[in-house]
């Protein structure tokens, strides 16, 4: 499953 | 997003804009690492590549483009700008990028989360960015004399650092998130190479001096 959380940090 | 997120945005955000103001109104990039800028620009290549597989949100993908397009233009700056150029110290600014570059690529080759290009391209990215700011903090100490954008420039980036940790310790705290120990290890050594320089800042800041770092 894919971490969106860290998709979010930049 | 927490409030320590954004406040980390909003100071990455800052640390950008004062060197573009500083290089475009005083046309002057004397202090400024190319070396860093250049790893800078390396780093958010081969992070951002989701711009064009992912949407987030408007504020990620603007957010993106801003740190992409900053970085390169600052290298444009330093590298091409007639005027610019001139106030580049090539002899100063002597580390060399495959010093950090190379342990950097096989560090992802070993230490990642899924072999696929793109986890190892981010990978690579999260350990290049926590060692991209010592070209910069070598120079500084080389040069010794450290203009106030400059030494603004860093002190905002140091703190966007400082502040993202504050983020993952809230996030632990508030949503029992996890962040992947490769996160947060780049993470902390990243911001703890600023904990000299943080030392010296506050210290001219206190007895209202220049600052200066010991040789």
């Amino acid at each position: 499953e894919e971490d969106l959380e860290r998709k979010d940090e930049l | 997003m927490n409030i320590f997120r954004l406040a980390g945005d909003m100071t990455h955000l800052a640390s950008v804009l004062v060197l573009l103001l500083k290089i475009h109104t005083i046309k002057s990039c004397a202090g400024v690492s190319l070396k860093t800028q250049e790893l800078y620009a390396l780093v958010f290549a081969t992070r951002y590549l989701d711009i064009f597989t992912d949407f987030i949100s408007v504020y990620n993908t603007v957010m993106k483009l801003i740190f992409l397009g900053s970085s390169f233009s600052i290298v444009w700056y330093i590298r091409r700008h007639k005027i610019v150029r001139r106030s580049y110290d090539k002899e100063q600014d002597t580390f060399r990028h495959y010093f950090l570059v190379l342990p950097c690529l096989l560090l992802a080759l070993l230490i990642h989360e899924k072999f696929t290009v793109k986890e190892l391209l981010w990978t690579f990215s999260i350990y290049l960015e926590a060692v991209a700011i010592l070209p910069q903090l070598v120079l500084l100490q080389r040069t010794r004399n450290i203009d106030n954008l400059t030494g603004q420039y860093v002190f905002l980036l140091g703190a966007y650092r400082s502040l993202y940790i504050l983020n993952w310790i809230y996030r632990y705290f508030t949503e029992r998130h996890f962040v992947h120990w490769i996160t947060w290890i780049a993470g902390l050594v990243q911001t703890l190479l600023y904990a000299d320089f943080f030392y010296y800042y506050f210290e001219s800041w206190k007895n209202n001096v220049k600052l200066q770092l010991p040789a």
